[in-house]
Order: C-alpha cells, then structure tokens, then sequence
C-alpha cells in the first residue's frame, strides 16, 4: 500500500464539475453527487475508456448489451446529452439524473416525459409519434397486434389526453392527462437515487486538495 | 364501460425507459 500525500493530484474526466456547483443545481446532497461520480466513472470506461458515457456504453448499462438498441432508450441518451455532442458528461449525467430523483418537483418529472415523447421536437406529441411509440414497444415486448387495434388504442388516447380536440397533445394538456393518470409519472421516480451513496460509496479521501 | 389502456401506460414498460438498471452492480 503506498501512502496518501497531500499533494496528490486528482485527474478528473473531460466535463468533470464540481460536486458543490452540482449539488446547489440539482435535487442531490454533495456526497450524492460524489457517489454518482464513482457510478459515473464505471459506465463511462465500460467499453470506451476516456470518462464519457458513449450510446454502446449507455445500452450496455440498460440491457447488457451494447448493440441493443431501443427508441426510448436513444431518446433518453439524447435528453441526457444536453450539448448534443454525441457522448454524456458527468455534469449532463447528474443534471438529467435529478429529474429522477425523488425530491425533484413533480413539474420538472411532467415537463421531461413531454420532451421524452415528442420525438420530433414539434412542441406536441402527435398521433404519428405516439403510434411509432406503441409499435416500437410492440415490436421489442415481440407482442402482434393488429393495426386495427393499435389505432384503436391511439382514438382512445387522443379520446382522453387532447382535450382542445386538434389531434396533438400540447404540453398543457399533457400536465392536465398525467394529473388525471399520474401512473405515467412512475418511470420519472427512480428511489434508488436516495440511496446512492450506499451503493455506490465515494472515500472521500479524493476530496479536492488545495495548494 | 371498461376503456381501452391508454398508449402511454403501455410505453411506460418499455425497457428503455427503466434506468434503475443503471443502478445494478
């Protein structure tokens, strides 16, 4: 075992923030952010070892399989990849996390699982993205049913959630459809995120070290 | 009368959508 010394030099990934900054912006204590740093870091050299979580590497945490690709779980890489460049930083990765958090508002929940199912970013999920959405859950659940019967099932949504009646759920309608159903909220809740620092603890012995 | 299951309670199953396996050691 070598020894500590006060002088060691801590090398952070690219797109490393500060615990306290990310803390103060998000629903996490600064140990939490610390614990999600020690996951961070395992998913990100999963496969490609330079500290940024890759799509490969993001399917390979969600399925065991970094081929397996999957339409929800490329939209929620692309909401967590909030610069757009391709690959998930530490600060983008805590960031989108808290909307998962239990404590963070219900508001921010309802005003993600919008953007998360208006695939085409038009400001409203229509008809045919709902629909590209059951059938992609259809066809990976490897369940048949008709097309007569998905439509069916879209009248029926429609019927419920688009209440102005123009064939697009707007983000109002949207709040009003999971207020009335707010089992659909229950993805936006992970409860393992309140005990992240046991999972995943951070020995605070790499806690920055001033000249 | 019984309605139809709305779309989005059946995306909600999707496995893409489930991080708590991000969690999972």
């Amino acid at each position: 075992m070598g020894c500590i010394t006060s002088k060691q030099i801590i090398k952070h990934t690219p797109g490393y923030e500060e615990p306290t900054v990310l803390a103060s912006e998000t629903s996490f204590s600064v140990n939490e952010v610390e614990a999600l740093y020690e996951l961070f870091k395992k998913l990100s050299n999963s496969i490609i070892k330079d500290g940024l979580i890759h799509k490969e590497e993001f399917q390979l945490a969600l399925f065991r399989n970094s081929n397996r690709r999957n339409l929800f779980a490329d939209r929620i890489f692309d909401l967590f990849d909030i610069k757009r460049n391709g690959v998930i930083e530490f600060g983008e990765f805590v960031r989108s996390l808290s909307i998962f958090h239990p404590n963070t508002p219900e508001a921010e929940k309802i005003a993600f699982a919008f953007r998360l199912y208006d695939l085409r970013h038009t400001g409203y999920i229509e008809r045919e993205e709902l629909k590209e959405m059951v059938l992609a859950l259809l066809n990976e659940s490897d369940l048949f049913i008709s097309d007569e019967f998905v439509e069916m099932i879209i009248d029926e949504t429609f019927r419920q959630a688009d209440s102005k009646g123009d064939d697009k759920i707007d983000p109002e309608e949207w709040e009003e459809f999971v207020k009335q159903n707010p089992s659909l909220l229950k993805n936006m809740t992970l409860p393992y995120l309140k005990d992240i620092t046991m999972a995943f603890p951070s020995f605070v012995l790499n806690s920055e070290v001033d000249d | 009368k019984p309605s139809l299951m709305n779309a989005f309670e059946l995306i909600s199953t999707s496995q893409g959508l489930n991080l708590g396996t991000l969690f999972e050691k």
